[in-house]
């Protein structure tokens, strides 16, 4: 496919790019609503003091992410991919020149919402993030096994909801486990906090092999 | 593009089918998780006996949603689109030959989990039933917005949940109304029922009509 060798040229691209400047990029993927933004919101409550830390919003349409984002004071971003149902490298490599990347140390890309094709696309990160909540069902990562199959994490959101549905906790391990063994599983919740420590460490470890 | 017009041909082509034998199709679209098998799982327990009823599964791997449906012991097929994010009408028109049509009044087509593709590719359906769940977050009508915009029904659902999470109903609410007035909108829960009633006076008054 001639589409993806573009896109691949223009990953390696940006990650030249991110490379020379010492950025680190994560790449979050879920389904509409597992709680990318959440997730990112916490994340730079509890670093941004610490680590200069930018955020690309990748949407169909709006820039509410990003006004989300906005309120914690960090460089931010918004892509509106007009139905698009995915962000490809091109995107991603007009919209760093927005950033001052010499002066960040992290760039968190959040992905559309869309647990199929995102995946699939380079965007020149270091690493991809797969997100999953509790809510949608234990048996995603057998329906959509790409991005399981990939991610260098994955977390498990919305934990603070099991008691209210019926989730099988063996058999969603159990997918996973067969699709990606070596990939670290965080049980989370961003409402509660749960799982949390384990994600910035998570994060810190990444920036430290990267850098 | 030449993908749609081809789409729309067999589209056409499937719609001429159906109606020939006097059967009515949904295609029912939704993010993953949001309850699309469950709302199908209750709809056959409730009408099997007075409808005569099969459903088409589409999704990128597995046939778990078709192995629930074949409980009801109504005829089903699984379409695997082999990483696919949405179905289309080529895919349709060759499952059609699984089914009895003269002997049918409803199909029922599940599509992909995915709030972006999907509704940009008629299958020949008679309508195409939107859905979300609570727990995505409200905004979803506004990021997501094709769906809503083009939907003839548009449910809500796991409203059982609404005690434990954040969900603004009146942005929602507002939200859905910008896209597209004219719609019902059925706030429901598969799991205790709610908005069940309503769901299935929709499906009635819905094959009064194309019949
Ligand atoms: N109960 C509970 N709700 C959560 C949690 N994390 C996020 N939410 C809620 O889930 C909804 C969606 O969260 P977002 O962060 O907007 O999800 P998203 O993945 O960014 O959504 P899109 O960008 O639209 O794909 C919101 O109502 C959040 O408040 C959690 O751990 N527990
Ligand atoms: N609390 C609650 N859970 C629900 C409701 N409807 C469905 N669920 C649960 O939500 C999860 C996903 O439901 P499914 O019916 O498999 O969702 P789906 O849309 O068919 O999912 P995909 O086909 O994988 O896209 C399951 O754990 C269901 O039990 C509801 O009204 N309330
Ligand atoms: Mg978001
Ligand atoms: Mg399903
Ligand atoms: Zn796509
Ligand atoms: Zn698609």
């Amino acid at each position: 496919q001639k589409v993806m060798k573009v896109n691949d040229e223009l990953a390696a691209a940006v990650r030249q790019e991110l490379t020379e400047a010492g950025v680190v990029a994560l790449n979050i993927m879920s389904s509409p609503g597992s709680g990318k933004t959440t997730l990112i919101e916490k994340t730079l409550a509890a670093i941004k003091d610490s680590v200069r830390v930018a955020v690309l919003e990748g949407d169909p349409e709006t820039s509410l992410d990003a006004e989300r984002i906005a309120k914690f004071d960090v460089p931010v971003t918004q892509i509106e991919t007009a139905g698009g149902c995915h962000l490809e490298a091109n995107l991603v490599k007009r919209a760093l020149a927005n950033f001052d990347l010499p002066n960040l140390d992290l760039l968190i890309i959040e992905n559309v919402g869309n647990l199929v094709c995102p995946v699939g696309f380079d965007l020149g990160e270091n690493a991809q993030v797969g997100m999953v909540s509790t809510t949608e069902g234990h048996d995603k990562p057998a329906k959509y096994p790409n991005l399981f199959r990939k991610a260098d994490v994955i977390i498990l959101n919305k934990i603070d909801l099991l008691p209210y549905i019926n989730f099988d906790f063996e058999q969603f391990r159990n997918y996973v486990h067969d699709l990606n063994p070596e990939t670290p599983l965080i049980d989370m919740s961003c409402t509660t906090g749960e799982g949390f420590e384990a994600w910035l460490l998570w994060i810190k470890e990444k920036m430290a092999l990267e850098s």
